[in-house]
């Protein structure tokens, strides 16, 4: 199994969409994926169609309590191949309850470790935060997409990133590998999103994905459906690209 | 002086947008400004100009030791009227030093108490998440801005955010008030933001500000020039809104 974190501090650079619409595009070309959902927003749990309130058992119970097997909080979601660990605001006491723990960061991955080989991927939705959460999903992790959104503010923290990367990868997971970099909310009419690709790749070369999603209002139209854009609009950009995303990923293994 | 926190847990909804354009339209409309970065990523401290690695001290100094005065980490601006307590990534290891000290949500308002009437107003930039910095935020605030991107995601976290400032205002600080939402990146050739928008103040009702910022590219290519857009690009929509939300909060006091 591959065990992928999406994964960046800044806000609102696409990591629920892509954990969802990348999730389910591997499902869609056959193989069996484990969506886990690790912000307590609950967006990929929304995104994916179930209401995080409905929830009583999620992946919180399977992190703090050794004794809840991660595929007990798993629930088949309507899309075919699609699994669940959902999340909801429980998971917010999570960071102080397990700050104390012995070998608090590597919780995630002995829950994830028992899986026995169901699934063939496990994408992690992350929040928008270097804690204690995330840091559990890049130690359970053999790869991380670290999506971009192509403004300014959003490359200024990859730096941070990829240095924290970096550290987890010394200390934690010798075998954590950068999938790569995803730039999105791409728009080829502006000059800001073509500066900030340029600068991208000039920086961080062959750690750019080839695959770029394109700004695309129905990308931002299909949650409210509950459902990811190969459901939502299977002819939008957005699906193609997702796919197109899926295909590059299971074409190669990790470019470092 | 108004001390207003801008906050909301939900990535890139445009807190930092706020933050550094909002200031900067008071201190232009003649009132003597303080913007706080309590970002460790320093995005406002870059918004208005500043590198976030050219400072030894920042507003973490002025939070963990209460022998550095706010006043001594203050830089001013290059924008009449405003100036800046800078933060950056030493601001990211606040949360675990701070939480075992003794009225641990209070260290950012006793040394904002001692600014002794240097300013009229004190905006605060938070991160995307209830930590306890954000509810150092909220303790130290009379007010809150909440932005609220005009997407279904945004809608969904609104109301968990709502009750944690009703815990803030019953446990920690009575006198915070909500000054309003203010609807961000909204589109009005698109379906999905009037319905979000309309779906907000269904809800929201009076709490949703009047003023509502666009969707604009020049506000997301200002950051990168360093300057609020106001300087960037006066003549531009994202310029009047800023301006036309300056003048509403001056000219009423919180809604509620
Ligand atoms: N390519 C795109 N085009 C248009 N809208 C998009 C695109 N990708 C995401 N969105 C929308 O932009 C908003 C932010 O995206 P999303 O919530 O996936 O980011 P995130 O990084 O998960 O945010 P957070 O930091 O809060 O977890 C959402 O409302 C989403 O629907
Ligand atoms: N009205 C707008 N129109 C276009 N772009 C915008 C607008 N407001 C903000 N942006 C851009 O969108 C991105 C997200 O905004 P911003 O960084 O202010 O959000 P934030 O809530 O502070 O994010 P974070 O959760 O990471 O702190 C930035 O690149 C910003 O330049
Ligand atoms: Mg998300
Ligand atoms: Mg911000």
């Amino acid at each position: 199994m591959r065990t992928i974190a999406v994964a960046n501090q800044k806000g609102g650079c696409g990591k629920t969409t892509t954990s969802v619409n990348l999730s389910a595009a591997l499902a869609q070309s056959g193989k069996r994926v484990l969506l886990i959902d690790l912000d307590p927003q609950g967006h990929a749990t929304l995104g994916v169609g179930f209401e995080p309130e409905e929830f009583e058992k999620t992946i919180y119970n399977a992190i703090i309590d050794p004794l809840t097997p991660l595929e007990s909080v798993v629930v088949a979601t309507k899309f075919d191949g699609l699994s669940l660990a959902p999340s909801n605001v429980l998971l917010s006491g999570a960071e102080t309850e397990i700050t104390p723990r012995y070998a608090r960061e590597r919780l995630l991955r002995q829950t994830i470790e028992k899986l026995n080989g169901r699934y063939d991927f496990c994408i992690i939705d992350c929040s928008p935060s270097l804690s204690l959460l995330t840091l559990n999903a890049l130690v359970a992790s053999s790869e991380v997409i670290i999506p971009v959104q192509t403004h300014y503010y959003a490359l200024e923290g990859l730096k941070q990133l990829l240095e924290t990367i970096g550290v987890v990868r010394d200390r934690f997971n010798y075998s954590l590998r950068i999938l790569g970099i995803l730039l999105t909310f791409f728009e080829s009419r502006t000059l800001l999103s073509q500066e900030v690709r340029r600068e991208t790749e000039e920086h961080f070369g062959k750690l750019v994905l080839k695959t770029v999603i394109h700004r695309s209002i129905r990308l931002a139209e299909a949650p409210s459906a509950g459902e990811p854009i190969l459901a939502y609009d299977s002819k939008s950009i957005g699906a193609r690209e997702y796919m197109a995303l899926a295909q590059e990923i299971t074409a190669e293994e990790a470019v470092n």
